[in-house]
């Protein structure tokens, strides 16, 4: 049994070796290696599987490379609608957002959720309002817009077809 | 979608998922990212689960929690568990993968899509992977 491990992923979907360039592997590498350092350098020095979690998904809601938080999907609103939950083995104690649009990091909001409230999901505009109340960082719903994701929109919506490579877990 | 499953010194498990979904999905659509249960479970003893696909069918199926469930109650592995689950979404028409650590620290990637982001670190390294053939 090893004295702690942490495992990630970063979506799943139709991810091929003929549709990734070198550069684009790299990094989406990079870019692992970077949530996983972060729950790793928790774990070392003796923290929580919780915090571990947490810490390993902030990276990667602040990389545009997945779908999730900065460079998330684009509804067909226009706008971004981000969801997250975390829940923690020790007394299966758990926290949720849904259709939040202007938390900077969810995974943060649904663990003020857990710990800071008697519920266990928070959705919407009160999902949002609860977040604010509890300090979290807060930015305008077009924090989250990248060209990539824009472009992904445009072409969705003007084929009126998703494509398999539209779907991202 | 992302997400994370660990275990800590203390053998504690935690898992967290967040956002996902499809461009140009409807306003108001809820995938599985923030459902307990669907696309994320832990519990002490038993497993932690994240999970990413097509988000439908994880709540249909409740993948996390019946991956949970069939390891403590049918004493399947953490493979078996999440194989049988993922091939309940498969039957249904859809996709993905998920992420677990048992109680004893052993871990599992179970997809049935193409690929999958992945990674694992532990105190022997990490590594990562990408390609269902990885």
């Amino acid at each position: 049994m090893p004295e702690w491990r942490l495992v990630i992923h970063g979506g799943a979907g139709v991810i091929t070796r003929d549709g990734m360039s070198p550069e684009m592997e790299a990094a989406y590498t990079a870019a692992l290696e970077t949530a996983l350092e972060a729950g790793a350098d928790v774990l070392r020095s003796g923290g929580s599987a919780l915090d571990a979690v947490e810490a390993a998904v902030i990276p990667m809601e602040d990389d545009p490379l997945f779908n999730a938080g900065y460079g998330a999907v684009m509804t067909a609103s226009q706008e971004h609608e981000l969801d997250a939950s975390i829940m923690d083995g020790r007394e299966r104690n758990a926290g949720a957002v849904a259709g939040v649009k202007r938390v900077r990091n969810p995974v943060k909001a649904a663990r003020a959720v857990m710990e800071r409230s008697e519920h266990v999901m928070f959705s919407g505009d009160g999902a949002d309002t609860f977040a604010e109340g509890q300090g979290l960082d807060m930015v305008d719903n077009s924090y989250f817009y990248t060209e990539r994701r824009q472009n992904a929109l445009e072409r969705v919506l003007k084929n009126r077809q998703r494509t398999a490579e539209d779907r991202h877990g | 979608t992302v997400g994370a499953v660990a275990i800590d010194k203390d053998g504690n498990l935690a898992a967290a998922t967040t956002t996902g979904g499809m461009t140009a999905k409807a306003a108001g659509r809820v995938g599985d990212s923030p459902l307990i249960g669907a696309a994320t479970y832990a519990e002490n003893g038993v497993c932690a689960v994240s999970a990413t696909g097509h988000g439908e069918y994880f709540i249909r199926v409740g993948v996390a929690k019946t991956i949970c469930d069939r390891v403590k109650l049918a004493g399947e592995t953490i493979e078996q568990a999440s194989e049988t689950a993922l091939g309940e979404v498969a039957e249904l028409g859809g996709d993905g993968g998920v992420i677990v650590i048992g109680a004893d620290g052993t871990f599992a990637f179970v997809f049935n899509s193409e690929g999958m982001y992945r990674g694992v670190v532990d105190p022997s390294g990490a590594r990562t992977a990408i390609y269902g053939d990885d």
